[in-house]
């Protein structure tokens, strides 16, 4: 099994999520986080001082999946989240050893 | 005849969605929240709409779409069938359902590997259109139960269930009376004697043993299809499944009369008519139509 | 060692901690997320009209243990956190190569 | 490519990320999180009652990185985020299969 973790920008969330539902996915974890890299923030006014904000919003999604369902699911998310402008976010894939489902103790690649 | 087949196939919807209301509840919690559940008013653990079914239907019609668009068995008809269904964001998709449905999209099998954790119930509620398409060839209908059960569920309990559930259906159509019901039953509990049903435990759950405990006790021990689904969805557990698979059996045996039309009436228009028009097709392109 | 990261209901969260607090685990780590998966959430109106949450708040605990302490660990938390009904949540178990604790710099499974 | 997933404390964020941009580490993704461990967190009053505060903000770090960098990725943070008092946090390093750069669809490390 592996994790497919995406950080991607806040308004691209619903096209994910149709898309990955679409390919059988039964579930992902979502969390707000904030990313800094090329995208460059925007500029704030704070008691009277102009301060860069470094620390964009994303989304950060969770998915563990089946080895033969990664590519595409690497290749959908890719497809729906981009814009092509800086900041579109990474796909990060690691591997997942164990899965348990917790209302039923199933386990293995059953369990998602 | 047609008017049974349909009686079967809207005792499957109506199950459905009375049942709906009351899946994963236990039996305290309904009596405290409704005291006896009988009307089809939606909610449940689904948040659904009165009339609106789960799963258990819409899979059901599925089967029925794939038959009726290739007039003859179409198992790969069926796959892709399930596979237009499970993208078109349904309302729930059992877990071993989907896994299924997903492994055909993968890589085109029709039929997944035997897994100890497929004793579930979601092929045996499917089987109501497979026994109508098949009336008058009880062998047959076997094939079709047994491969339409594969492309999800592959394990001898949940084929067991649909063989037996397929045989109910068909009988109870060809004017079986109560007594030859049973005897199916008893055939059953011999072949695997965890099915039997005649010190009923109360478990009402997507295990296929408890789900047909649960549907042959209200069956055999209520003498109308009214008394039979609200014994059935008042147990609980895995009630629009129970509900379903009691409603297939005792629409067929009871005939249309006996559905109360308050909850005909309630059924979703749209699936109400798609059921009924699917039961009078299914039925005229079986052996029995072409004998008869 | 391994990551033992568990999805589970919030109210659920005082239980899990200490049922592993009890087996000796040192620490963890504890964010907020969301969930998406077969549980639904409520209808809500908005703008008049009824839409599905479909996104439910979920607590992930992201514990990193020695592999000898991974399934008791596996099976206290799915235990615990278990109620039977849908939702109940994921627990997924991965390699974790290195640990170092930042205040003193020690490595390895002593720094757990 | 490895993750380098640190939990630090929230004040000592700024002086982490300088420390790693300055190694010419291209980005990181950042979320709040409540960590548990040997650090107490303070008594608060509460209806009239005292109780422990258990669970306390931190601040977690995800970094993917070459494989080349992590050494000296996680000495830098180590170094940066260690006031010497108990609760400063943990540095944990795991592998990375894919990375994905969704604006351009690039992959392997030079997605990062
Ligand atoms: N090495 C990294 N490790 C973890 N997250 C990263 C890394 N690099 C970038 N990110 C995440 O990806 C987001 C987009 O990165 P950025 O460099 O702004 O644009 P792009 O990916 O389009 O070149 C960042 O805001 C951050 O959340
Ligand atoms: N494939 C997955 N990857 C990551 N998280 C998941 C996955 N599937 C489910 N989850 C998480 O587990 C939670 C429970 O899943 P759900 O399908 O609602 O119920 P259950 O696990 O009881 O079948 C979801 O809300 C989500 O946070
Ligand atoms: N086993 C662990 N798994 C995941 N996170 C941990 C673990 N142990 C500690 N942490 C995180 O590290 C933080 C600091 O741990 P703590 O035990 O308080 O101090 P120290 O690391 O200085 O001994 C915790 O607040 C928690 O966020
Ligand atoms: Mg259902
Ligand atoms: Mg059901």
């Amino acid at each position: 099994m592996k994790k497919v973790e995406c950080i991607i920008k806040p308004f691209k969330l619903d096209d994910v999520k149709n898309a990955i539902t679409e390919m059988g996915i039964s579930g992902m974890t979502v969390s707000e986080v904030r990313g800094f890299g090329r995208q460059k923030g925007h500029t704030e006014l704070y008691r009277g001082a102009e301060y860069q904000v470094d620390f964009l919003p994303k989304i950060k999604l969770d998915l563990v999946v089946t080895d033969e369902q990664v590519q595409a699911i690497v290749e959908a998310v890719q497809k729906e989240a981009c814009t092509g402008r800086i900041g579109d976010g990474k796909i990060f894939v690691s591997d997942v050893e164990q899965s348990v489902r917790i209302r039923t103790g199933e386990s293995g690649p059953d369990s998602l | 005849m047609l008017q049974r087949a349909k009686a079967a196939y809207l005792g499957l919807a109506v199950g459905d969605a009375l049942g709906a209301t009351t899946e994963f509840m236990t039996p305290n919690e309904i009596r405290a929240k409704y005291k006896i559940h009988r009307k089809i008013i939606g909610g449940g653990w689904l948040y659904l709409k009165p009339g609106q079914v789960t799963d258990d239907t819409q899979m059901s019609l599925a089967i029925g779409r794939a038959l009726l668009s290739a007039k003859r068995w179409d198992l790969a008809g069926i796959a892709d069938q399930f596979l237009v269904w499970m993208k078109s964001k349904p309302i729930d998709i059992g877990s071993t359902c989907r896994r299924g449905i997903r492994n055909y999209m993968l890589t085109g099998q029709l039929e997944t590997p035997y897994n100890d954790g497929d004793a579930g119930n979601g092929a045996a509620m499917r089987m109501a259109p497979v026994a109508l398409f098949s009336l008058g060839d009880e062998k047959v209908m076997e094939r079709y139960a047994l491969e339409q059960a594969h492309l999800t569920h592959n394990h001898p309990f949940s084929d067991a269930a649909c063989l037996t559930v397929g045989k109910m259906v068909q009988r109870a159509l060809l004017g079986a009376n109560r007594f030859e019901l049973h005897e199916l039953t008893r055939d059953l509990v011999d072949h695997h004697g965890n099915f039997r049903f005649n010190k009923y435990s109360g478990n009402a759950t997507a295990y296929v043993v408890d789900t047909l405990q649960t549907v042959f006790h209200y069956l055999f021990s209520t003498a109308s299809f009214e008394e039979c689904l609200i014994g059935v969805v008042n147990q609980g557990g895995d009630a629009d499944t129970t509900g379903a698979i009691a409603g297939m059996i005792a629409g067929g045996f009871y005939g249309l009369d006996d559905i109360p039309n308050r909850w005909l009436k309630k059924l979703n228009r749209e699936v109400r008519a798609e059921v009924e028009a699917q039961a009078l097709h299914l039925v005229r392109l079986s052996p029995w139509a072409a004998r008869n």
